[in-house]
């Protein structure tokens, strides 16, 4: 996603 | 794991009991436009990286609650309108956007338009029921559909917290998303006293009515 957290949730 | 599944189909669940409600009714009397402007925001910010998103499980969801928010605003604003009383929906959103603008611009994980937006998101779905919560104060009471709306969108993130726990013990980087959890558990809290009237009342047959 471009983000290094990494959204993995919704 | 179970918890989040439960709580992604919770969610989705709500989506299908508010869209029978307005259309087994064909009404949308009690539903806060308001709210749900909020969540089509909500999910807008959210899902900024909709076409980068790997997981086929987010991919289905993310596309789900977009579209049926679309549709749901849709249903409001022209189908049903005449049914959405305007005069019961007063909250004063711009105070949520503050709350949720404020938070975002001061502690993102990372100054980037997709973060910033992502936290931004996350903070505005913690307080997006209260347009809701406060037009179900001022009716004072719910039809059994509307309840049992806000009952699955309330257990949604409440189902998320063991979800995280699970996941921080069970992962072998034991992260915590800080931001998630603080709002969902405030989101939860949120919910409380609700859920206590739905369990004290509508779980046992009852009419949902204020005391």
């Amino acid at each position: 996603t471009g983000s290094e957290h990494g959204h993995d949730e919704l | 794991n179970i918890f989040r599944v439960l709580g992604d189909f919770s969610h989705l669940a709500s989506i299908f009991i508010l869209l029978h409600k307005i259309q087994q009714l064909k009404s949308c009397s009690g539903i806060s436009f308001k709210s749900q402007v909020l969540y089509m925001l909500v999910y807008i910010t959210r899902y900024l990286d909709l076409p980068w998103t790997s997981s086929p499980y987010n991919f289905i969801f993310k596309v789900l609650f977009i579209s049926s928010e679309l549709y749901i605003i849709y249903l409001m604003a022209r189908a049903y309108k005449p049914t959405n009383d305007p005069n019961l929906d007063t909250f004063h959103v711009e105070f949520l956007l503050g709350f949720a603008g404020l938070l975002a611009l001061l502690f993102p994980y990372k100054y980037t338009i997709l973060e910033v937006f992502w936290a931004f998101s996350i903070w505005l779905e913690s307080v997006a029921i209260l347009p809701q919560l406060f037009m179900l104060q001022r009716t004072g009471e719910a039809e059994a559909m509307t309840a049992h709306y806000i009952a699955a969108l309330g257990m949604y993130r409440a189902l998320y917290i063991p979800n995280w726990i699970y996941r921080y013990f069970s992962e072998p980087t034991h992260k915590v998303d800080t931001i998630a959890v603080t709002a969902g558990i405030l989101q939860t809290i949120l919910y409380s006293d609700f859920f206590w009237i739905y369990y004290t009342k509508v779980m046992r047959g009852e009419k949902f009515k204020l005391p």
